[in-house]
């Protein structure tokens, strides 16, 4: 474990709890898209099948918990408990033209053909495009609420982070994951044209809204 | 350098 791999999972982890704490306390998941939050969900069940056959330490145990409780949690919100609130009008990515292709992919590009390790890869290409739905909904609507930009920068910089991490791995631990690495620049840069906006808008105490 | 599947990270 590094810091930049900690750093990582703290920011993850502050995400999912924000987007959480965001929807419980206004209760309402106005400008979630919904769509996102089933593909997380589906991402970590698929990465973490081997959570009570593979341990590796209680805090990734412990974590993974975490993430996959809040992950279903979060979906059970949007559409059970404040389902009035979803804004099904927006959330219209078609988040089969993410899923199948990716599914293929996990097929062709992994490093073993083996159950586990196709679905650990379909949830590592997954994850990649899983935000796509809520960046789309975002420029539908053509703004976002300043909880929810901070819920998808601590989300965008938690990958950024464990690229840093990956680097340190390869020259102290001569540790190299391809797949990884490359699903992990994929799903970084498309926060790039986010990060702008919420750097020069929202930290300059700006509402986030795209020219529409 | 030897590829290791990254299954120790969450």
């Amino acid at each position: 474990m590094n810091i930049f791999r900690l750093a990582g999972d703290l920011s993850h982890l502050a995400a999912i709890i924000v987007l959480l704490l965001k929807i419980w306390k206004t209760r309402s998941c106005a400008g979630i898209s919904g769509k996102s939050q089933i593909l997380f969900a589906l991402v970590f069940t698929t990465r973490y099948l081997d959570l009570f056959t593979n341990f590796i330490s209680p805090y990734n145990t412990v974590m993974k918990m975490i993430y996959l409780g809040c992950a279903y949690a979060t979906v059970y919100l949007i559409y059970m408990k404040f389902k009035a609130t979803y804004d099904g009008n927006h959330d219209t990515f078609r988040a089969e033209f993410l899923v199948v292709p990716v599914g293929g992919l996990a097929f062709l590009v992994n490093h073993e053909f083996s159950p586990l390790e196709i679905l650990w890869t379909f949830s590592i290409y997954l994850e990649s495009v899983a935000i796509l739905p809520q960046l789309f909904m975002i420029s539908k609507t053509g703004e976002a609420e300043t909880i929810t930009t901070h819920y998808l920068f601590a989300l965008g910089m938690y990958r950024a982070l464990y690229l840093i991490n990956w680097i340190w791995r390869y020259y102290f631990e001569n540790f190299f994951d391809l797949i990884a690495i490359v699903a992990g620049c994929v799903q970084t840069i498309l926060y790039c044209d986010f990060f702008y906006l919420y750097i020069t808008k929202v930290l300059q105490g700006k509402k986030l809204s795209l020219p529409a | 350098e030897k590829e290791m599947p990254s299954k120790d990270e969450l």
